[in-house]
């Protein structure tokens, strides 16, 4: 908190959650997944 | 009133009054001492005229008498010396400024403007320590965001070899491939049915 | 100068010490031992002068000595002269410590105050900066979210 009376004070305190960031692409990875299965068990089912 | 004389005393080291006090008890001394030594030789010459009718109580009046005459304007003259010393010698005029003391006249401050002046300055401190700690803080971020970077681009580069892999086998839209091969897979099912009913 | 006046004042006391206790009053004090002996009575009252003169100079000369009266009298003569021109009482210590050393303490200050001027200057500069780099960090961050997200939803 010492900062925010600073000359950067607007973005030091928008600073983004890059944490939640990172746990995100968790999620996309997990879809992509999904998707990938799906589309080897429709592949499969095709032939 | 005393004149205390205490700017003489920052110069010189001592109070003038007190140089004159110790030069008065010396030559005091000195006055005393001399008359001691003038009746003793007096009183030894004496010795040698044993006939004579001077008594040393005789002696020590005429001492007496010769050394408070002498004190008397002892005391007058020192008197007159000192004045001289303190007003002409040993002081320090009213115009006059000590050199180590020039930073006050070319300073001239009030108590409310050092006060002031000591508040800004501790201001300033402050915002600098907060300054330090925003930059500290930006550069923590700037390594956070490195990090990211990193791994974002890893999932985009994993992307683009997913997508790659894809063309290397023919399939540079796969949504098309897929559409056209579901296409084709009903074709056939529909031929086969065909061939089912016919045979029957 | 002074060391000359202060000489000079010296003297002069000695003087009129040694003009008032003359022979004549010395040898009408001893009246009788001066009648005895007359010439022993000068003899005395000359070595009396003598040694109480030379006492008396001995001691200033000590004096001078250990207060370094010379060079301080000639120092103080020339801070004298260069004030000459100078008709206002100067400045006075004014028995308050506080406040005299806060005005000792002034150029001090002002160069401190310059100093940190300076550097906050430079700091927010250096952060100024580096903010801007984070904003260009945050730019790229978002850009390759994006990309993600729309290779994410072609393949959905």
């Amino acid at each position: 908190g010492d900062y925010l009376q600073t000359s950067q004070q607007e973005i030091l305190s928008s600073k983004p959650n890059y944490q939640k960031v990172l746990d995100e692409q968790g999620e996309v990875l997990s879809c992509m997944e999904l998707v990938l299965n799906e589309l080897q068990q429709a592949v499969k089912l095709l032939q | 009133s005393v004149n205390p004389m205490a700017y003489e005393a920052q110069f010189f080291g001592f109070t003038p009054q007190t140089c004159m006090l110790r030069i008065y008890i010396a030559f005091q001394d000195y006055l005393f001492e001399m008359m001691q030594l003038v009746e003793s030789v007096i009183l030894k010459k004496l010795d040698g005229f044993p006939d004579c009718k001077i008594s040393p109580s005789e002696i020590r009046k005429s001492t007496e008498k010769f050394l408070l005459f002498m004190k008397e304007h002892f005391d007058k003259l020192f008197s007159k010396m000192e004045e001289v010393l303190l007003q002409l010698v040993l002081n320090i005029p009213k115009n006059v400024l000590l050199p180590e003391d020039k930073v006050h006249e070319q300073y001239p401050y009030s108590k409310e403007q050092f006060q002031e002046l000591q508040e800004e300055i501790q201001q300033l401190q402050q915002q600098y320590k907060a300054e330090a700690a925003a930059g500290q803080a930006l550069r923590a971020e700037l390594e956070e965001q490195k990090a990211v970077q990193t791994e974002l681009e890893k999932i985009l580069k994993w992307f683009e070899g997913l997508e790659n892999i894809c063309r290397e086998h023919g399939t540079s839209n796969f949504k098309e491939s897929f559409a056209f091969l579901t296409q084709n897979a009903k074709k056939l099912q529909d031929v086969l049915k065909d061939v089912e009913e016919k045979s029957r | 100068g002074r060391s000359q006046l202060f000489a000079t004042v010296v003297d002069t006391f000695l003087e009129k010490l040694v003009a008032a206790g003359s022979y004549q009053r010395f040898a009408s004090c001893y009246r009788r031992f001066y009648k005895l002996q007359p010439q022993v009575t000068k003899s005395i009252y000359e070595q009396f002068i003598s040694q109480l003169q030379s006492s008396v100079r001995e001691e200033i000369e000590e004096v001078k000595a250990e207060g370094n009266l010379e060079k301080l009298f000639s120092s103080l003569d020339k801070i004298v002269e260069e004030a000459k021109n100078r008709e206002e009482p100067a400045w006075r210590p004014s028995g308050v410590p506080e406040e005299d050393t806060g005005s000792a303490m002034l150029p001090y200050l002002l160069k401190h105050r310059a100093f940190l001027l300076r550097i906050l200057g430079e700091k927010q500069q250096e952060n100024s900066r580096a903010a801007e780099a984070v904003l260009a960090g945050r730019g790229r961050i978002r850009e390759l979210q994006q990309l993600i997200e729309d290779h994410r939803q072609a393949w959905q």
